[in-house]
């Protein structure tokens, strides 16, 4: 399983731009 | 490059303005707890709290220039550690007790209705205790917190790649920058050089008090899903499998 597959939630959230208190 | 321009009391500020807001757990605790209400509310919160972590650790400067693979490394190696820095600081003024959020404090004893975790509560109290004595200021905190998570997993396998190589460069560089931050955070509290010395060192032993509290933290999460007491889910369960997965 690769690193992004494994950790999904986290790879999200490190990516994604906007802010995580928005998506939680 | 603009790292470098970066002064210690620039990066100070930087990560002082990261710091997450207050999270209340926002649920009516019954007491007296059982062992799955306690376990429960614990991984509720932490799951709160990991999200904004990441948001965290994304606004420390240079965070976001370190590979994507370093930084989830870093992350799931430390997530613990942070969240027991941050639980340290909350309780640092309120002796014999545990503000794991403005909703939830816990006196010592009632950790009795979780097996094992009294062992943990009594660690956590006891380091707080040692920070209190210090007078840890708010400005060295958040350069504790900062050298937890860059400092997490410098010692496993060694870079391969020509971009894990940089990834690694750009950590280390970034860990000196830490590293001058608490010194001249310890540099403006009056102290002699040699007393400036001494707090330096008594500061970053206390990191391996709390890498050791949370190890074992970390073990009793597992047996807790394990037995099946809590559920864990989200965020928390992804960071948890990290974990146990990678032994």
């Amino acid at each position: 399983t690769s690193l992004k597959e494994k950790h999904k939630i986290l790879h999200q959230l490190l990516q994604n731009s906007t802010s995580p208190v928005d998506l939680a | 490059h603009h790292r470098a321009a970066m002064g210690p009391e620039e990066f100070i500020s930087r990560i002082m303005e990261a710091e997450p807001p207050d999270i209340y757990l926002m649920e009516d605790l019954k007491k007296p707890f059982t062992e799955t209400s306690m376990m429960m509310s614990l991984t509720n919160l932490a799951d709160k709290e990991l999200v904004l972590m990441i948001s965290w650790a994304k606004k420390i400067p240079g965070f976001l220039e370190l590979s994507l693979s370093d930084q989830i490394h870093l992350l799931k190696c430390c997530w613990l550690e942070i969240l027991m820095l941050g639980l340290i600081w909350r309780s640092v003024d309120h002796p014999g007790k545990l503000i794991f959020s403005p909703d939830f404090k816990l006196n010592r004893e009632e950790g009795q209705c979780v097996e094992g975790i009294m062992e943990i509560f009594d660690m956590l109290l006891a380091a707080t205790s040692r920070f209190r004595e210090l007078k840890l200021r708010r400005e060295e905190y958040v350069c504790l917190k900062a050298m937890i998570l860059l400092n997490s997993n410098l010692c496993s396998s060694s870079p391969q790649t020509s971009e894990e190589l940089e990834s690694r460069s750009k950590l280390l560089r970034l860990l000196d920058s830490v590293i001058d931050s608490l010194v001249w955070a310890i540099s403006k509290l009056g102290l002699t050089t040699q007393q400036q010395t001494l707090r330096l060192g008594h500061l970053t032993m206390l990191l391996s008090h709390i890498r050791h509290v949370s190890n074992k933290g970390m073990d009793h999460l597992c047996t807790m899903k394990r037995k099946n007491v809590v559920l864990v889910y989200d965020l928390l369960l992804e960071m948890l499998d990290a974990n146990t997965s990678s032994g």
